[in-house]
């Protein structure tokens, strides 16, 4: 079995799910009974349970669309792909989609929904693809299957369970889903006092690194996720110093002591880490603060103390007359800078558990804000 | 229609094998001639993680079980990658 990269799950165990709309191929009582019938493949071997929305926002929203409906993913008319599910989350995660160009049935003579409900309510919970044949999450749909014999493989009970544990029946281990030393979330992120190691910008989402964890941030959905660093890219250092994105490459750069690594997505590039005096940084500095990168006049700063580097990324050589103190081109900025992230034409920089917004044209602070705004908190 | 027997089969089980590897296992969309890169050792290791995936003989190729699995139904989130 696998699960979505950083493993996002459900950090509660009751979810609700709301049935948006209904093929015509199948009364509403057979649609509801089978997705409900997949819902308890799961239940019965996690902590979890299930209840239905007739309305609103539920965590999983299921519906049945035709071509092109709203998530840039369109299907694909009758035949090969059935029906796509997104990752636990907020929004459209979560969610299961299926194609209605396909004949959806309740015995095998078209598309099983129960079966293939099944698989995509996996997906939901978190699973990913598993390449076992057996498995209930292997991609390819199976018409041959004995509907009166379908149950989980032991392959799929081990990817749920490595999520959520097993059912609260078994004696030997606690209800609650299994949670890692890690701080409680919710409390650390909305924390007066929270500051940052380094944050980033990631293919438009906003990544806030702290000690071994992230806080991944979308403007699509109200609160970022938390996740393990090491969960997406194992080789990083957890407690980094600095991270910036150079958007024209794809690629992120982290910092940590006086080597840096380069990471497209959740794919670390190789030949790293590298050390940051191939950047052109004097071998007197030993680490960096933060750092961020100018996608419009593709320069990068770097930021030690109270002194930066200017780094031209079309030439890829630092540029000559720096250090430069920081105060002096950047007024407003005057204490030690924790991490920097650029977006909306601002440089955003943290120091503590504060944050300035920075018009780089105008050169002056527009906003002094607390460093969690990002998190709705 | 019937499979294989043409020799213009060929292009379009090329083309499906493109969009497979691009849709499910994360093949760069490059836009260059797929055919021509067919036997390119980046194309062919893809071929074989597909393969190995789901669970065909690691020819490498665009062999018959191969064209098989591709054209049965499945479901739409990739098989690799996020």
């Amino acid at each position: 079995f696998t699960t979505f990269p950083g493993s996002p799950k459900w950090r509660k165990n009751h979810i609700t799910y709301r049935i948006v709309n209904y093929t015509p191929d199948l009364p509403k009582e057979s649609v509801d009974s089978a997705i409900e019938k997949a819902l308890k493949v799961w239940e019965e071997v996690t902590p979890l349970n299930f209840s239905r929305l007739s309305e609103g926002e539920a965590d999983i929203m299921i519906s049945f669309a035709v071509g092109e409906h709203g998530d840039f993913v369109p299907f694909d008319g009758p035949g090969t792909v059935l029906a796509h599910a997104y990752a636990p989350g907020l929004g459209i995660n979560g969610d299961a989609h299926f194609d209605d160009d396909e004949q959806w049935t309740e015995d095998t003579t078209g598309t099983n929904l129960f079966l293939v409900a099944a698989h995509e309510l996996g997906h939901s919970l978190g699973l990913f693809h598993s390449a076992n044949t057996e498995a209930l999450m292997y991609p390819v749909y199976k018409s041959s299957t004995d509907l009166a014999r379908v149950r989980l493989s032991q392959d799929d009970v081990e990817g749920i369970q490595f999520l959520y544990g097993p059912p609260p029946a078994s004696p030997e281990v606690p209800v609650v889903p299994t949670t890692s030393s890690s701080p409680e979330p919710e409390s650390l992120m909305c924390s007066p006092a929270l500051s940052f190691d380094a944050v980033t910008t990631l293919r438009g989402e906003f990544l806030f690194f702290k000690d071994r964890h992230f806080w991944r941030k979308s403007l699509r959905s109200p609160e970022p996720g938390f996740y393990l660093i090491s969960s997406f890219w194992p080789s990083l250092p957890s407690s980094m110093d600095a991270a910036y994105e150079v958007t024209n490459r794809d690629t992120v750069f982290i910092f940590k002591g006086n080597q840096f690594w380069a990471v497209r997505g959740h794919e670390e590039q190789v030949g790293y880490p590298k050390s940051i005096h191939t950047l052109g940084l004097p071998e007197t500095v030993g680490k960096i603060d933060a750092a961020v990168s100018d996608k419009v006049k593709k320069k990068t700063y770097f930021f030690v103390e109270d002194k930066y580097w200017r780094f031209d990324e079309k030439k890829q050589s630092m540029e000559p007359g720096f250090p430069r103190k920081i105060a002096e081109d950047f007024p407003g900025v005057d204490s030690k800078v924790d991490a920097a992230f650029a977006a909306f034409g601002f440089f955003y920089f943290f120091s503590g558990s504060s944050q300035l917004e920075f018009d780089p044209n105008a050169k002056k602070v527009t906003h002094v804000l607390k460093s969690n705004t990002w998190f709705n908190c | 229609y019937p499979l294989h027997s043409r020799a213009g089969d060929e292009d379009s089980g090329m083309e499906l094998l493109q969009k497979y590897l691009e849709n499910y296992y994360g093949l760069a969309k490059d836009g260059k001639q797929f055919i021509r890169k067919k036997t390119s050792s980046p194309v062919v290791k893809k071929i074989q993680e597909m393969q190995k995936f789901l669970g065909l003989e690691m020819t490498g190729k665009l062999d018959s079980s191969t064209m098989d699995v591709m054209l049965k139904p499945r479901c739409g989130v990739p098989d690799v990658g996020g």
